[in-house]
Protein backbone atom coordinates (compact mmCIF):
# COMPACT_ATOMS: atom_id res chain seq x y z
CA UNK A 1 0.00 0.00 0.00
CA UNK A 2 2.57 2.37 0.64
CA UNK A 3 4.16 1.89 -3.25
CA UNK A 4 3.84 4.50 -5.73
CA UNK A 5 0.86 3.17 -7.65
CA UNK A 6 2.64 2.29 -11.17
CA UNK A 7 1.70 5.21 -13.71
CA UNK A 8 -0.11 3.77 -16.59
CA UNK A 9 2.82 3.95 -18.75
CA UNK A 10 5.40 2.20 -16.18
CA UNK A 11 3.07 -0.58 -16.42
CA UNK A 12 2.68 -0.01 -19.91
CA UNK A 13 6.22 -0.38 -20.86
CA UNK A 14 6.82 -3.04 -18.84
CA UNK A 15 4.37 -5.30 -19.97
CA UNK A 16 5.68 -4.34 -23.52
CA UNK A 17 9.19 -5.28 -21.92
CA UNK A 18 7.91 -8.74 -20.74
CA UNK A 19 6.48 -9.66 -23.49
CA UNK A 20 9.05 -9.04 -26.02
CA UNK A 21 11.63 -10.79 -23.46
CA UNK A 22 9.39 -13.54 -23.22
CA UNK A 23 8.64 -13.96 -27.35
CA UNK A 24 12.73 -13.24 -28.03
CA UNK A 25 14.59 -14.16 -25.07
CA UNK A 26 12.38 -17.10 -23.53
CA UNK A 27 11.75 -15.29 -20.44
CA UNK A 28 8.86 -17.10 -18.68
CA UNK A 29 5.27 -16.30 -18.85
CA UNK A 30 3.34 -15.08 -16.43
CA UNK A 31 5.26 -12.64 -15.34
CA UNK A 32 2.73 -9.85 -16.09
CA UNK A 33 1.82 -7.89 -13.08
CA UNK A 34 4.33 -8.42 -10.64
CA UNK A 35 4.79 -5.39 -8.81
CA UNK A 36 8.53 -5.71 -9.08
CA UNK A 37 10.64 -7.30 -11.65
CA UNK A 38 11.65 -10.35 -10.88
CA UNK A 39 15.45 -11.63 -11.05
CA UNK A 40 15.18 -14.16 -13.68
CA UNK A 41 13.35 -10.90 -15.74
CA UNK A 42 15.64 -8.70 -14.32
CA UNK A 43 18.07 -11.23 -15.70
CA UNK A 44 16.76 -11.45 -19.14
CA UNK A 45 16.38 -7.48 -19.84
CA UNK A 46 20.62 -7.85 -18.91
CA UNK A 47 20.52 -10.66 -21.84
CA UNK A 48 19.08 -8.03 -24.29
CA UNK A 49 21.09 -5.28 -23.11
CA UNK A 50 24.07 -7.34 -23.53
CA UNK A 51 23.03 -8.34 -26.92
CA UNK A 52 22.01 -5.19 -28.44
CA UNK A 53 25.26 -3.82 -26.52
CA UNK A 54 23.72 -1.15 -24.46
CA UNK A 55 24.72 -0.37 -20.96
CA UNK A 56 23.63 -3.46 -19.00
CA UNK A 57 21.43 -2.09 -16.11
CA UNK A 58 18.24 -4.76 -15.39
CA UNK A 59 16.06 -2.01 -15.82
CA UNK A 60 13.73 -0.97 -18.47
CA UNK A 61 15.73 2.27 -19.01
CA UNK A 62 14.49 4.62 -22.36
CA UNK A 63 17.52 3.16 -24.41
CA UNK A 64 15.99 -0.60 -23.84
CA UNK A 65 12.44 0.64 -24.66
CA UNK A 66 13.56 2.31 -27.54
CA UNK A 67 15.41 -0.55 -28.82
CA UNK A 68 12.51 -3.01 -28.04
CA UNK A 69 9.99 -0.80 -29.89
CA UNK A 70 11.53 -0.94 -33.47
CA UNK A 71 10.39 -3.09 -36.26
CA UNK A 72 12.28 -6.09 -36.16
CA UNK A 73 12.50 -10.24 -37.13
CA UNK A 74 10.10 -12.42 -35.22
CA UNK A 75 12.74 -14.94 -34.58
CA UNK A 76 14.24 -15.53 -31.05
CA UNK A 77 17.58 -13.58 -30.49
CA UNK A 78 18.59 -16.46 -28.43
CA UNK A 79 18.04 -20.52 -28.10
CA UNK A 80 15.16 -22.48 -30.28
CA UNK B 1 27.05 -14.07 -36.34
CA UNK B 2 25.62 -17.27 -34.75
CA UNK B 3 23.58 -20.72 -35.52
CA UNK B 4 20.94 -22.52 -34.26
CA UNK B 5 21.20 -24.89 -31.75
CA UNK B 6 22.51 -28.01 -33.22
CA UNK B 7 24.05 -26.02 -36.37
CA UNK B 8 20.73 -26.93 -38.07
CA UNK B 9 21.73 -26.84 -41.83
CA UNK B 10 20.08 -28.47 -45.02
CA UNK B 11 22.11 -31.62 -46.25
CA UNK B 12 21.83 -30.92 -49.47
CA UNK B 13 22.95 -28.40 -51.12
CA UNK B 14 20.03 -28.05 -53.97
CA UNK B 15 17.41 -26.38 -51.99
CA UNK B 16 14.01 -26.00 -53.37
CA UNK B 17 11.55 -23.35 -52.90
CA UNK B 18 7.69 -21.85 -53.53
CA UNK B 19 6.02 -18.70 -53.28
CA UNK B 20 2.60 -19.48 -52.10
CA UNK B 21 1.25 -16.51 -52.37
CA UNK B 22 1.68 -12.76 -53.00
CA UNK B 23 1.10 -9.63 -51.24
CA UNK B 24 -0.63 -7.43 -52.44
CA UNK B 25 1.89 -4.07 -51.80
CA UNK B 26 4.18 -5.18 -55.01
CA UNK B 27 3.26 -6.35 -58.48
CA UNK B 28 3.93 -10.57 -58.70
CA UNK B 29 7.03 -9.82 -60.59
CA UNK B 30 8.81 -7.52 -57.93
CA UNK B 31 7.97 -9.78 -55.43
CA UNK B 32 9.26 -12.42 -57.50
CA UNK B 33 12.85 -10.86 -58.12
CA UNK B 34 12.79 -9.70 -54.30
CA UNK B 35 13.18 -13.29 -53.19
CA UNK B 36 15.07 -14.62 -56.25
CA UNK B 37 17.70 -11.53 -55.24
CA UNK B 38 17.72 -12.57 -52.05
CA UNK B 39 18.18 -15.92 -52.15
CA UNK B 40 20.90 -15.20 -54.83
CA UNK B 41 22.95 -13.16 -52.14
CA UNK B 42 23.58 -16.37 -49.85
CA UNK B 43 24.24 -18.77 -52.93
CA UNK B 44 26.76 -16.45 -54.06
CA UNK B 45 28.71 -17.22 -51.29
CA UNK B 46 28.14 -20.76 -50.59
CA UNK B 47 27.42 -23.99 -52.92
CA UNK B 48 23.83 -23.26 -52.19
CA UNK B 49 21.43 -23.89 -55.88
CA UNK B 50 18.01 -22.66 -54.82
CA UNK B 51 15.23 -24.24 -57.17
CA UNK B 52 11.99 -22.75 -57.69
CA UNK B 53 8.82 -25.15 -57.46
CA UNK B 54 5.21 -24.22 -58.70
CA UNK B 55 4.04 -26.90 -56.47
CA UNK B 56 4.07 -29.47 -54.20
CA UNK B 57 6.49 -29.41 -51.11
CA UNK B 58 9.56 -27.26 -51.46
CA UNK B 59 11.85 -26.96 -48.48
CA UNK B 60 11.52 -23.51 -48.22
CA UNK B 61 7.73 -22.64 -48.65
CA UNK B 62 7.26 -18.79 -48.71
CA UNK B 63 3.83 -17.16 -47.84
CA UNK B 64 2.63 -13.52 -46.49
CA UNK B 65 0.04 -14.14 -43.77
CA UNK B 66 -1.56 -11.66 -40.63
CA UNK B 67 -1.77 -11.85 -37.24
CA UNK B 68 -2.50 -16.29 -36.41
CA UNK B 69 -1.77 -17.53 -39.90
CA UNK B 70 -1.03 -20.94 -38.88
CA UNK B 71 1.70 -21.91 -36.93
CA UNK B 72 0.57 -20.48 -33.20
CA UNK B 73 3.42 -18.12 -33.56
CA UNK B 74 0.85 -14.97 -34.15
CA UNK B 75 2.04 -12.17 -36.35
CA UNK B 76 1.07 -8.00 -34.63
CA UNK B 77 0.11 -6.10 -36.66
CA UNK B 78 1.49 -3.26 -38.37
CA UNK B 79 5.16 -2.75 -37.63
CA UNK B 80 6.73 -4.30 -34.33
CA UNK B 81 7.55 -7.96 -35.88
CA UNK B 82 7.73 -7.78 -39.90
CA UNK B 83 8.70 -11.48 -40.36
CA UNK B 84 10.06 -14.68 -39.32
CA UNK B 85 11.69 -18.20 -40.52
CA UNK B 86 11.87 -21.71 -39.51
CA UNK B 87 15.43 -22.77 -39.21
CA UNK B 88 16.38 -26.24 -41.48
CA UNK B 89 14.64 -29.55 -41.24
CA UNK B 90 11.51 -31.26 -42.35
CA UNK B 91 8.12 -29.87 -42.40
CA UNK B 92 7.65 -26.38 -41.23
CA UNK B 93 11.37 -25.75 -41.44
CA UNK B 94 12.84 -23.33 -43.69
CA UNK B 95 9.52 -22.05 -44.18
CA UNK B 96 9.02 -17.93 -44.43
CA UNK B 97 6.44 -15.77 -43.24
CA UNK B 98 6.04 -12.10 -44.07
CA UNK B 99 3.38 -10.06 -41.74
CA UNK B 100 0.71 -9.04 -44.68
CA UNK B 101 -0.01 -6.06 -42.37
CA UNK B 102 2.72 -4.70 -43.22
CA UNK B 103 3.15 -2.28 -45.98
CA UNK B 104 5.82 -3.99 -48.48
CA UNK B 105 8.17 -2.16 -50.75
CA UNK B 106 10.81 -2.05 -53.09
CA UNK B 107 12.23 1.03 -51.85
CA UNK B 108 13.41 2.76 -48.83
CA UNK B 109 9.70 3.60 -47.81
CA UNK B 110 8.05 1.43 -45.31
CA UNK B 111 9.56 -2.21 -45.51
CA UNK B 112 11.92 -3.11 -48.01
CA UNK B 113 11.12 -6.72 -48.95
CA UNK B 114 14.06 -7.29 -50.41
CA UNK B 115 15.93 -6.07 -47.29
CA UNK B 116 13.89 -8.56 -44.98
CA UNK B 117 13.60 -11.52 -47.35
CA UNK B 118 17.71 -11.38 -47.00
CA UNK B 119 17.60 -11.78 -43.74
CA UNK B 120 14.39 -14.13 -43.74
CA UNK B 121 15.94 -16.14 -45.74
CA UNK B 122 19.56 -16.26 -43.99
CA UNK B 123 17.50 -18.07 -41.10
CA UNK B 124 15.69 -20.73 -43.30
CA UNK B 125 19.47 -21.73 -44.50
CA UNK B 126 20.80 -21.96 -40.81
CA UNK B 127 21.82 -18.79 -39.79
CA UNK B 128 20.69 -16.78 -36.36
CA UNK B 129 20.70 -13.62 -35.01
CA UNK B 130 24.03 -11.65 -35.25
CA UNK B 131 24.42 -9.01 -32.21
CA UNK B 132 26.73 -6.86 -35.06
CA UNK B 133 24.55 -3.97 -35.48
CA UNK B 134 26.20 -3.54 -39.36
CA UNK B 135 25.18 -7.36 -40.09
CA UNK B 136 22.26 -8.29 -42.39
CA UNK B 137 21.20 -11.17 -39.67
CA UNK B 138 20.96 -8.45 -36.84
CA UNK B 139 17.52 -8.50 -35.58
CA UNK B 140 16.25 -4.74 -36.36
CA UNK B 141 15.18 -4.03 -39.58
CA UNK B 142 17.59 -1.08 -41.03
CA UNK B 143 16.87 -0.15 -44.91
CA UNK B 144 19.89 -0.34 -46.61
CA UNK B 145 21.65 -0.15 -50.44
CA UNK B 146 24.44 -1.86 -51.97
CA UNK B 147 25.91 -5.21 -50.90
CA UNK B 148 23.49 -6.35 -48.19
CA UNK B 149 25.87 -9.39 -46.46
CA UNK B 150 28.34 -8.39 -44.20
CA UNK B 151 31.76 -10.30 -43.41
CA UNK B 152 30.47 -11.23 -40.17
CA UNK B 153 27.19 -12.61 -42.32
CA UNK B 154 29.47 -13.99 -45.07
CA UNK B 155 31.66 -16.27 -41.85
CA UNK B 156 28.72 -17.69 -41.02
CA UNK B 157 27.00 -18.74 -43.88
CA UNK B 158 30.04 -20.36 -44.86
CA UNK B 159 30.82 -21.57 -41.47
CA UNK B 160 27.83 -23.67 -42.09
CA UNK B 161 28.02 -24.46 -45.96
CA UNK B 162 31.50 -23.52 -47.05
CA UNK B 163 32.17 -21.22 -49.73
CA UNK B 164 30.79 -20.91 -53.33
CA UNK B 165 33.24 -23.27 -55.23
CA UNK B 166 33.04 -20.82 -58.38
CA UNK B 167 32.65 -17.76 -56.65
CA UNK B 168 31.71 -14.19 -58.02
CA UNK B 169 33.92 -11.43 -56.50
CA UNK B 170 31.76 -10.07 -53.60
CA UNK B 171 32.70 -6.24 -51.75
CA UNK B 172 31.31 -7.39 -47.83
CA UNK B 173 30.06 -4.71 -45.99
CA UNK B 174 32.29 -3.69 -43.44
CA UNK B 175 31.21 -5.15 -40.05
CA UNK B 176 29.66 -2.30 -37.46
CA UNK B 177 33.62 0.03 -36.13
CA UNK B 178 34.27 -1.26 -32.78
CA UNK B 179 33.42 1.19 -30.60
CA UNK B 180 36.25 1.67 -28.33
CA UNK B 181 38.91 -0.29 -31.31
CA UNK B 182 42.16 2.19 -30.16
CA UNK B 183 42.96 2.79 -33.96
CA UNK B 184 39.17 4.25 -34.47
CA UNK B 185 39.01 6.95 -37.02
CA UNK B 186 36.57 9.23 -38.07
CA UNK B 187 35.05 10.06 -41.82
CA UNK B 188 33.12 13.49 -40.21
CA UNK B 189 31.32 14.70 -37.23
CA UNK B 190 28.95 17.64 -36.48
CA UNK B 191 26.42 18.60 -34.01
CA UNK B 192 23.00 17.67 -33.97
CA UNK B 193 20.99 19.72 -31.56
CA UNK B 194 23.19 19.49 -28.72
CA UNK B 195 24.58 16.10 -29.78
CA UNK B 196 27.56 15.38 -31.19
CA UNK B 197 26.85 12.88 -34.12
CA UNK B 198 30.09 11.01 -35.55
CA UNK B 199 30.65 8.82 -39.57
CA UNK B 200 32.33 5.88 -39.95
CA UNK B 201 31.49 4.16 -43.27
CA UNK B 202 27.95 3.88 -43.43
CA UNK B 203 27.72 3.86 -39.28
CA UNK B 204 26.62 7.28 -37.49
CA UNK B 205 27.05 6.94 -33.85
CA UNK B 206 26.33 8.97 -31.19
CA UNK B 207 28.24 8.89 -27.26
CA UNK B 208 25.36 9.39 -25.33
CA UNK B 209 22.68 7.31 -27.03
CA UNK B 210 19.72 9.89 -27.06
CA UNK B 211 16.53 8.28 -26.75
CA UNK B 212 15.79 8.35 -30.45
CA UNK B 213 19.24 8.01 -31.62
CA UNK B 214 20.65 4.88 -30.31
CA UNK B 215 24.57 4.61 -29.46
CA UNK B 216 25.01 3.47 -33.29
CA UNK B 217 22.79 3.10 -36.42
CA UNK B 218 22.75 2.39 -40.00
CA UNK B 219 23.24 6.29 -42.11
CA UNK B 220 20.62 4.77 -44.81
CA UNK B 221 18.05 3.77 -42.07
CA UNK B 222 17.70 7.62 -40.53
CA UNK B 223 18.30 9.59 -43.69
CA UNK B 224 18.36 6.89 -46.70
CA UNK B 225 18.78 9.56 -49.29
CA UNK B 226 22.29 10.17 -48.18
CA UNK B 227 25.28 8.71 -49.55
CA UNK B 228 27.02 5.45 -47.72
CA UNK B 229 30.10 7.56 -46.79
CA UNK B 230 30.22 10.81 -45.59
CA UNK B 231 33.32 13.17 -45.90
CA UNK B 232 32.06 16.10 -43.56
CA UNK B 233 29.53 17.69 -41.79
CA UNK B 234 28.58 20.24 -39.90
CA UNK B 235 25.41 22.05 -37.57
CA UNK B 236 23.97 25.64 -38.63
CA UNK B 237 22.87 26.23 -35.09
CA UNK B 238 21.19 29.26 -36.37
CA UNK B 239 19.17 27.85 -39.41
CA UNK B 240 18.93 24.38 -37.42
CA UNK B 241 20.27 22.65 -40.68
CA UNK B 242 23.53 20.04 -40.84
CA UNK B 243 25.18 19.80 -43.59
CA UNK B 244 26.63 16.79 -45.48
CA UNK B 245 29.27 16.62 -47.95
CA UNK B 246 30.15 13.68 -49.69
CA UNK B 247 32.39 14.22 -52.93
CA UNK B 248 31.22 16.98 -54.99
CA UNK B 249 27.48 17.07 -53.46
CA UNK B 250 26.18 18.49 -49.79
CA UNK B 251 22.48 17.94 -48.42
CA UNK B 252 21.00 19.57 -46.22
CA UNK B 253 19.61 18.31 -43.24
CA UNK B 254 16.50 19.58 -40.84
CA UNK B 255 16.50 17.32 -38.23
CA UNK B 256 15.53 13.85 -39.62
CA UNK B 257 14.30 15.55 -42.61
CA UNK B 258 15.95 16.21 -45.86
CA UNK B 259 15.85 20.09 -46.99
CA UNK B 260 14.31 20.69 -50.60
CA UNK B 261 16.31 21.69 -53.30
CA UNK B 262 19.29 19.11 -52.19
CA UNK B 263 22.07 17.94 -53.16
CA UNK B 264 23.93 20.95 -54.30
CA UNK B 265 27.06 21.38 -55.78
CA UNK B 266 29.67 22.41 -53.04
CA UNK B 267 31.17 24.63 -55.32
CA UNK B 268 27.67 26.81 -54.64
CA UNK B 269 29.36 28.07 -51.51
CA UNK B 270 32.04 29.73 -53.54
CA UNK B 271 34.59 26.66 -53.91
CA UNK B 272 36.89 26.64 -57.01
CA UNK B 273 36.18 23.92 -59.14
CA UNK B 274 39.18 22.57 -58.41
CA UNK B 275 37.81 21.05 -55.20
CA UNK B 276 36.43 17.84 -55.50
CA UNK B 277 36.38 16.67 -51.99
CA UNK B 278 35.68 18.18 -48.85
CA UNK B 279 37.74 16.87 -45.57
CA UNK B 280 36.34 18.28 -42.53
CA UNK B 281 34.00 21.57 -41.75
CA UNK B 282 33.31 22.94 -38.59
CA UNK B 283 30.86 26.17 -37.92
CA UNK B 284 32.18 28.54 -35.45
CA UNK B 285 29.09 29.80 -33.30
CA UNK B 286 31.10 32.51 -31.54
CA UNK B 287 32.10 34.12 -35.47
CA UNK B 288 29.29 33.07 -37.66
CA UNK B 289 31.97 31.29 -39.81
CA UNK B 290 32.15 27.70 -41.32
CA UNK B 291 35.79 26.23 -41.83
CA UNK B 292 36.06 24.01 -44.59
CA UNK B 293 38.93 21.75 -44.98
CA UNK B 294 40.76 19.99 -47.66
CA UNK B 295 43.91 18.69 -47.84
CA UNK B 296 46.22 20.65 -46.44
CA UNK B 297 44.43 24.10 -46.64
CA UNK B 298 41.18 25.66 -45.44
CA UNK B 299 38.43 28.18 -45.97
CA UNK B 300 36.31 30.49 -44.33
CA UNK B 301 32.47 30.48 -45.52
CA UNK B 302 30.60 33.61 -43.66
CA UNK B 303 27.12 32.14 -43.18
CA UNK B 304 25.54 35.26 -42.73
CA UNK B 305 26.43 36.85 -45.79
CA UNK B 306 26.66 33.26 -47.95
CA UNK B 307 29.91 34.41 -49.25
CA UNK B 308 33.28 32.81 -48.80
CA UNK B 309 35.39 35.07 -47.11
CA UNK B 310 38.47 36.56 -48.55
CA UNK B 311 42.47 35.75 -48.61
CA UNK B 312 41.46 31.89 -48.75
CA UNK B 313 42.38 29.15 -48.97
CA UNK B 314 45.14 29.36 -45.74
CA UNK B 315 47.05 27.11 -44.60
CA UNK B 316 46.05 24.70 -41.57
CA UNK B 317 49.09 24.29 -40.85
CA UNK B 318 50.37 28.07 -40.57
CA UNK B 319 46.66 28.96 -38.65
CA UNK B 320 46.38 26.25 -36.66
CA UNK B 321 50.26 25.10 -34.93
CA UNK B 322 50.51 21.95 -33.41
CA UNK B 323 47.90 20.27 -35.77
CA UNK B 324 48.53 17.97 -37.81
CA UNK B 325 48.78 19.34 -41.83
CA UNK B 326 45.33 17.44 -42.48
CA UNK B 327 41.92 16.91 -40.75
CA UNK B 328 39.17 14.22 -40.92
CA UNK B 329 36.68 15.43 -38.65
CA UNK B 330 36.13 18.80 -36.18
CA UNK B 331 33.87 19.98 -33.97
CA UNK B 332 33.41 23.17 -31.93
CA UNK B 333 31.99 23.17 -28.33
CA UNK B 334 32.36 26.33 -26.04
CA UNK B 335 35.73 27.92 -27.19
CA UNK B 336 37.56 24.92 -28.41
CA UNK B 337 37.84 23.39 -31.92
CA UNK B 338 38.24 19.57 -31.61
CA UNK B 339 39.85 18.34 -34.66
CA UNK B 340 40.07 14.46 -35.59
CA UNK B 341 43.07 13.17 -37.82
CA UNK B 342 43.79 9.12 -37.64
CA UNK B 343 43.16 8.11 -34.32
CA UNK B 344 43.97 11.21 -32.73
CA UNK B 345 41.68 14.16 -31.45
CA UNK B 346 43.46 17.20 -31.10
CA UNK B 347 41.66 19.65 -28.55
CA UNK B 348 42.18 23.34 -29.87
CA UNK B 349 41.74 26.16 -27.85
CA UNK B 350 40.28 28.93 -29.97
CA UNK B 351 41.62 31.65 -27.78
CA UNK B 352 45.25 30.77 -26.84
CA UNK B 353 45.29 29.69 -30.30
CA UNK B 354 46.68 26.25 -29.38
CA UNK B 355 46.21 23.01 -29.13
CA UNK B 356 45.97 22.34 -25.64
CA UNK B 357 45.60 18.06 -25.50
CA UNK B 358 46.00 15.09 -27.47
CA UNK B 359 43.90 12.50 -27.16
CA UNK B 360 42.55 8.62 -29.00
CA UNK B 361 39.74 9.76 -31.40
CA UNK B 362 37.77 7.27 -29.36
CA UNK B 363 37.40 8.67 -26.16
CA UNK B 364 34.79 11.12 -27.53
CA UNK B 365 32.96 8.57 -27.03
CA UNK B 366 33.52 7.40 -23.94
CA UNK B 367 36.09 4.41 -24.09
Amino acid sequence: SSARPLESEDVGNRLLAEKYLQRFYGAPAGLQGRSTPSDSFQDKIKQMQRFFRLEVTGNIDDNTLDVMKQARCGVPDIGE
Amino acid sequence: YNHFPRNLKWQNTNVTFRILNYTPDLKKSDVDKAIRRALNLWSAVTPLIFKKLHKGNADIMISFGSREHGDYNPFDGPDGLLAHAYPPGQGIGGDTHFDEDEHWTKDSSAYNLFVVAAHELGHALGMSHSSDPGALMYPIYTYATGYLLSEDDIEGIQDLYGPNPNPKKVKPRPDAPKKCDPTLSFDAATELRGETIIFKDRYCRSPMSSVNAPCMFIIASTWPSLPNKVDASYENPEKDLVIIFSGIKMWALNGYNLVDGYPKYIHKLGLPKSVRKIDAAVNIKDTGKTLLFTDEEYWSYDEAAGTMDSGYPRSIEDDFPGMDDEVDAAVYHYGQLYFFHDHLQYEYSYSSKKVIRILRANSILNC
